[in-house]
């Protein structure tokens, strides 16, 4: 709606014909380059002021329009849905170059430093983006767009690009124009940002390297894509459009979890967050991952000492912020206190399951009654305080962890058997869950949440809690691989040793296919 | 704005979300304009920078069979030669044959150095190697411009008490 | 009960790294080279 000086449109238009002829000699070279952009820079239209928006601006939406115009004129074929028409990138090809050459050629004069122009004409490109989205609804089309970035991914972010201070900055600058362009806001740019934010001159440049300083900008992406699938991915029935970005976001995590699993194991905590329990094989990926230097003893060793392992006694890195969604709720310190103390005669446990429900217009949209991040905040932050307190208090922490209740830390048992005695089946579920996220690679909150599972399941009195824990491990076990090997050795463990009694259970048999599926259970392991 | 996300409604309550059917609507509209593999990819045609006039008799085209990873493979460094897996990887930049070539060039434990970006091979067992780094003798292409320029051209040359750190193989 | 991820186009056994030759979240499978190898500029 900003009012375009007069002529103002046809002159930008005039300079992008003439840019054109430039990119068409035979002969172009670097020189003809500079000088084009040298005259922009003395024309005004780079200064990175509203002069330069519009200037930005107008040639998106000539080249744009350009491209989207050639669509379907280049195409005689009926197409299949999922194939687009062939569509001339010409026009957004040489407006790519426009300005990777002026963020290559601009003399860093008057602030319009590369990174500060590049930033300008990012923010043009996104809002150009949204507007075009908000106007078109159905009809817009993506890939003029998804083409522009990847030349600029190209050109400004090329393999062999060191990725020191300035260079890290422009990779970032992108990341915040994708994280501006989720799917969330711009729901029809959602399978041409998903393959941006994977693509391979740009994901791989963010997780590689010592530092670790771009693993927050894609734990952003995956939460940002998590969040818009979980309403569709909650009720697991979906069409083709939802199915494909399942099966997309499924490549992704694969390629995280082969090239870069540590990301995956620091960041586990907030992906389970907002992955919706039914999304179980989704889940299982990310909590599978391991570090890259570590080596598993398979869980089907005869007589495999778990406490012995070397790692099992160590923390695993855990980069989330575990207790944002306890200190949101003000129950932090309480938390704290409880643990530390553990007053008599308090009410504070017994109100959790109250606390963990969320207001009725919020559980509608959530698809459940509880705050799954507060109750998964609760048990982790409960658990990693209970293996402080143990590591601190006595004997050598293997010792005291083979048998926690020996030693164990009252308080944070108290909370987690008050739960699941309290928490209807839904609450238990989601609890029980909250548990069995824990159980990943050797480490000492695989170690002591697997003894936790194990220990309610032999504490409590109510088959019904017995049945909800064998399911929780069993649904995680029998979808396609990969499975998180402390998940496997904590079921393995369950079935096992005869503490459990656990092939007297009668749920075992509460049906023939379950009686079946016990039954090759049993023979699988002999 | 990095940190964890708060309740899982976060998203849905951010400014600018829209509602669930009109995602859907979106998506389902955006299935049919999904961006495909050759919109991510640079154009494969080779452009030769200063082409040489050729006899019309001579092919005016590259052969197809050059992109055939097949050629490359069968013909390997019995027929092609060294020489010409790196004549088509410096010459025919930004082509598949490039990727062939090198390809090729990696099997036969060359290695591509992204800082010098220069080929290097092990001239006998590193004497130092580590998890970073490995040191020792290596041949590398390389390129000479002779005094009587005729007698430029490629060439391998020894270098000693080379250190390859592995950040920079590509 | 999920999917067999290994139907899904990707060496998940690669001793090489995925990411480079990732064709993409649609792409059933690795790209053709696309490595951009740049080389000195006196051969440009």
């Amino acid at each position: 709606s900003e009012q375009e000086p007069e002529g103002f449109r046809e002159q930008v238009s005039a300079l992008f014909v003439e840019w054109w002829r430039i990119c068409e000699l035979p002969g172009t070279n670097d020189v003809s380059c500079s000088r084009y952009v040298l005259q922009l820079q003395q024309n005004g239209f780079l200064k990175g002021d509203d002069v330069s928006d519009r200037f930005f601006r107008i040639l998106i939406e000539i080249s744009v329009s350009h491209c989207v115009s050639s669509e379907g004129i280049m195409s005689g074929s009926a197409l299949s849905t999922q194939q687009s028409q062939p569509i001339s990138f010409f026009a957004i090809d040489i407006y790519a170059k426009l300005v990777s050459s002026i963020l290559q050629y601009c003399v860093a004069e008057q602030g319009s430093s590369k990174l500060f122009l590049l930033s300008k004409v990012l923010a043009v490109t996104v809002r150009c983006i949204h507007k075009d989205a908000d106007d078109k609804k159905t009809l817009f089309n993506p890939r003029p767009y998804f083409r522009l970035f990847i030349n600029w991914l190209r050109d400004l972010c090329p393999p062999e690009l060191v990725l020191d201070g300035g260079n890290f900055q422009i990779l970032t600058a992108f990341a915040n124009a994708f994280h501006a362009l989720q799917p969330l806001k711009i729901p029809s740019f959602s399978f041409a940002w998903l393959d941006l934010v994977s693509h391979r001159t740009f994901m791989p440049k963010l997780l590689t390297g010592s530092s670790q300083k771009g693993w927050p900008y894609v734990q952003r992406f995956l939460v940002d894509l998590f969040q818009f699938l979980e309403p569709f991915l909650r009720n697991a029935e979906f069409g083709e459009p939802i199915q494909l970005m399942y099966k997309g976001t499924l490549r992704v995590l694969l390629v995280l979890l082969h090239d870069f699993p540590e990301f995956l194991c620091d960041y586990h905590f907030t992906f389970c967050d907002v992955i919706p329990p039914s999304c179980i094989q989704m889940r299982n990926i990310i909590l599978s991952a391991f570090p890259r230097n570590m080596r598993l003893p398979d869980p089907s060793t005869p007589n495999l000492k778990i406490d012995l392992l070397p790692e099992i006694s160590q923390s695993p890195r855990v980069l989330s912020e575990v207790d944002a969604a306890l200190k949101s709720k003000q129950m932090k310190s309480e938390i704290d206190e409880y643990l530390k103390a553990r007053p008599q005669g308090t009410s504070f446990v017994t109100e959790l399951k109250q606390r963990l429900l969320l207001p009725p217009n919020e559980a509608a949209r959530a698809g459940t009654k509880y705050n799954v991040p507060l109750m998964n905040s609760l048990v982790l932050c409960v658990g990693m305080q209970a293996i402080q307190q143990l590591q601190a208090k006595g004997p050598p922490h293997a010792q005291a962890m083979s048998n926690p209740w020996a030693y164990h830390v009252d308080a944070a048992l108290d909370i987690f058997q008050t739960l699941i005695g309290n928490l209807d089946t839904e609450g238990r579920y989601l609890f029980l869950n909250a548990i069995a996220n824990q159980l990943r690679y050797p480490n000492n909150h695989t170690h002591y949440f697997s003894f936790i599972l194990l220990h309610l399941f032999t504490d409590s009195d109510q088959e019904i809690i017995q049945e909800q824990i064998t399911r929780v491990l069993l649904e995680r076990l029998i979808s396609n691989r990969p499975h998180p090997w402390g998940l496997l050795i904590t079921f393995l463990e369950l079935i096992k040793n005869t503490r459990y009694n656990f092939w007297n259970r009668s749920f075992i048999r509460c049906a023939p296919e379950i009686e079946k599926l016990f039954g090759s259970v049993s023979r699988s392991i002999g | 704005d990095l940190g964890t996300i708060g309740d899982n409604l976060s998203g849905l309550s951010s400014g600018g979300v829209h509602d669930h059917m009109f995602n859907l609507q979106m998506l389902e509209a955006a299935y049919t304009k999904l961006p495909q593999p050759k919109d991510s990819e640079r154009s494969r045609s080779y452009i030769p920078k200063h082409p040489a006039a050729t006899p019309a008799s001579y092919p005016q085209a590259q052969a197809p069979i050059l992109n055939n990873p097949a050629f490359w493979e069968r013909y390997g460094v019995d027929n092609i030669g060294t020489d010409t897996l790196f004549f088509a990887f410096y010459f025919q930049q930004n082509t598949y044959q490039q990727y062939l070539a090198a390809k090729e060039l990696k099997k036969q434990s060359w290695r591509y150095h992204r800082k010098y970006n220069t080929w290097f091979q092990r001239h006998e067992e590193p004497k130092v190697a580590t998890d970073e780094y490995e040191q020792g003798t290596y041949v590398y292409f390389d390129f000479h411009i002779a005094d009587d320029n005729p007698q430029s051209g490629w060439c391998q040359r020894i270098k000693h008490e080379f250190t390859f750190e592995y950040n920079y193989l590509e | 009960l999920g999917t067999d991820l290994t139907t899904l186009g990707l060496n998940l056994n690669s001793a090489e790294n995925l990411h480079k030759t990732f064709g993409g979240p649609w792409s059933e499978e690795p790209i053709r080279g696309d490595t951009d190898f740049s080389v000195p500029q006196c051969y440009s």
